[in-house]
């Protein structure tokens, strides 16, 4: 376990810089292709320029997410993990590396979109302030009991592609209650990244997290 | 790496085991929920009882898998890996354990369903003699240049859930150029285990890779 202890030291030195700057750091993981940067692409769309932004992305391989991004206006750092051993999560020494490409005394919100895995990244702390998990419908309902850390370590989870469910067989109120199995009271926001329905929730919630640490 | 080296060792004790006893070892992987379970549920019932049979399901949690892949009447081990450190991955020495508690003489094919994770899963030889990875159009078509090693050490691709193209603004031959780019001249079956479209082109491969073997 000698990795997250180097890992967690790490992590508090970003944590303490991203205070000292008033800077606001959420980390949001999922499973591969839940829709992480749909759901940034309209969530930086909605927030901006109300709040100022960055991202740094992690992926394996290719920018295609930070493209998508950048196309929205903000600062985004890609970091591809092939560089160093193809590792399946961010850790905090690549966030501290890749922070330091922004300028975060012009920040209020850094969003780290995290490698897509739903196991290791939760055990990472990378200096953040709060952790989301997407979760889309079309996954079925028992991701959250089959893949507990993720659930418990996060303080939100938001259930995306709300706009499938009618083609899809989906209980919706198992996967909350499976959810709360692991996390009893996780807020769970309703969303489509496609369609952005039920983001106002989610946005207000943000905001008013950002809020209260800046 | 020395993790991998073990494992190296061990899977090929692995695979002279399953030789000797004249079983076929197919690995299954995916994204979460990707529809591995769905998929392997019609797949047992179109290959029985032409074909013998067992099922390898590893999981962090739960024996969900297991439980609904008994239902089709084979054999069937649910490994879980939160009891040995939450693992993202099954390596050779688990299979080596579990399939101790299966009746080798009596089985053609050994299914290993792997836990869901598109990157760890694909480092670790299990002793099988081919790998499959599911990839489900709803994860979006860049899945195969965004996670490569999987699809490089694959030799098929079950692209999966068709019956939802009519709902996705999803690029079906964008996807199978990303996955031939990473793997030229992969054959990629396209199929919906909701349905069982496309399964007959699938089981006929698998009929025969078996064949080859035994
Ligand atoms: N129908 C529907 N499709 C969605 C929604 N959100 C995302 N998608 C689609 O899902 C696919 C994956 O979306 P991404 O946003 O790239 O997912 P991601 O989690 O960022 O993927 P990785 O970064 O590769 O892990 C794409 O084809 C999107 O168009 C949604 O709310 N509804
Ligand atoms: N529409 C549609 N849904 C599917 C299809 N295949 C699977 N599903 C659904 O996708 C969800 C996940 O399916 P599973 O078979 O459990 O996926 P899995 O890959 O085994 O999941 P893990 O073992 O947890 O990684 C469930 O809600 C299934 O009903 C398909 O072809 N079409
Ligand atoms: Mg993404
Ligand atoms: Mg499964």
């Amino acid at each position: 376990r000698r990795v997250l202890d180097v890992n967690e030291k790490m992590a508090e030195e970003n944590r303490r810089l991203f205070t000292q700057k008033g800077v606001f750091v959420l980390n949001v993981m999922s499973s591969p292709g839940s829709g992480k940067t749909t759901t940034l692409e309209k969530t930086l769309i909605k927030i901006m320029p109300e709040v100022k932004c960055a991202v740094i992305v992690g992926d394996i391989c290719t920018t295609h997410d930070a493209d998508r991004l950048a196309t929205t206006g903000v600062p985004v750092v890609q970091v591809n993990t092939d560089a160093f051993g193809g590792d399946c999560h961010l850790a905090a020494h690549v966030i501290e590396k890749a922070a330091g490409g922004l300028d975060l005394d012009d920040i209020d919100l850094l969003i780290v979109e995290n490698v897509g895995n739903l196991v290791c990244p939760a055990e990472f702390d990378i200096g953040e302030d709060s952790r989301v998990v997407v979760l889309s419908v079309t996954e079925g309902e028992d991701k959250p009991v089959k893949y507990p850390l993720m659930f418990r370590e996060c303080e939100v989870a938001l259930l995306n592609k709300i706009d499938l469910l009618p083609h899809l067989d989906y209980d919706k109120h198992k996967a909350i209650e499976f959810i709360h199995q692991i996390h009893p009271d996780m807020p769970v926001f309703e969303i489509s990244a496609r369609t952005a329905e039920g983001f106002d929730p989610w946005i207000k919630w943000l905001k008013g997290r950002i809020r209260d640490k800046i």
